[in-house]
């Protein structure tokens, strides 16, 4: 463990915490993409297969359980919360999960270290990972409201996976056997996907103007 | 090492 990848799983761990105060307090979950709640709990469910086989440490079981619960929570919230539901906006969160799920899986059955299966759903769950947040840009770019809340849980989303890599670096010259190249690729287009939104999130702190996305 | 490269990551 690193200062890195605990400060990157810390910023993770916040991101998904603020959301899901967010919708448990003021009830609403408008802004926010169903879509890509649902596909974050499919990245934890597939990344985490080894929770019951592969004991790690405490921290990584806590962690894992905390993530894979608190991403089924939000999902059940919008889906079946009887007062959250009704601000959902099905109309304009129409991305459609196979567009994103389906390349990803077809990647991962060709792209992978190893072809078994708890490995090829691992690398599944990094690809669909880097591409998971599209369907909440799209929402924020329709919308064209950001409230800062959802603001804040996409800049700590992007910024958790920035500080991963760091994490990458620092392991890859202290670990000399550590080189994991399919990681590597994921994590940075991933970063690279919230680098536009990290331009008008800083533009609009800077001048104290509310965050507004380009159509 | 007991686990393969960033598999002890979250």
């Amino acid at each position: 463990m690193n200062i890195f990848r605990l400060a990157g799983d810390m910023t993770h761990l916040v991101s998904v915490l603020v959301l899901l105060l967010k919708i448990h307090t003021i009830k609403s979950c408008a802004g926010i993409s169903l879509k890509t709640q649902e596909l974050y709990a499919l990245v934890f469910t597939t990344r985490y297969l080894d929770l019951f086989t592969d004991y790690i440490s405490l921290y990584n079981t806590v962690m894992k359980l905390i993530f894979l619960g608190s991403s089924f929570s939000i999902v059940w919230y919008i889906r079946r919360h009887k007062i959250v539901r009704r601000s959902y906006d099905k109309d304009q969160d129409t991305f459609r999960h196979y567009f994103i799920v389906l390349p990803c899986l077809v990647l991962a059955l060709l792209i992978h270290h190893k072809f078994t299966f708890k490995e090829v759903m691992w690398t599944f769950s990094l690809y669909l990972e880097a591409v998971a947040i599209l369907p909440q840009l799209v929402l924020l770019q329709r919308t064209r409201n950001i409230d800062n809340l959802t603001g804040q849980y996409v800049f700590l989303l992007g910024a958790y996976r920035a500080l991963y890599i760091l994490n990458w670096i620092y392991r890859h010259y202290t670990e000399p056997h550590y080189v994991h190249w399919i990681t590597w690729i994921a994590g940075i287009v991933q970063t690279l996907l919230y680098a536009d939104f990290f331009y008008y999130y800083f533009q609009s702190w800077k001048n104290n103007v509310k965050l507004q996305l380009p159509a | 090492k007991g686990q393969p490269q960033s598999h002890d990551e979250l």
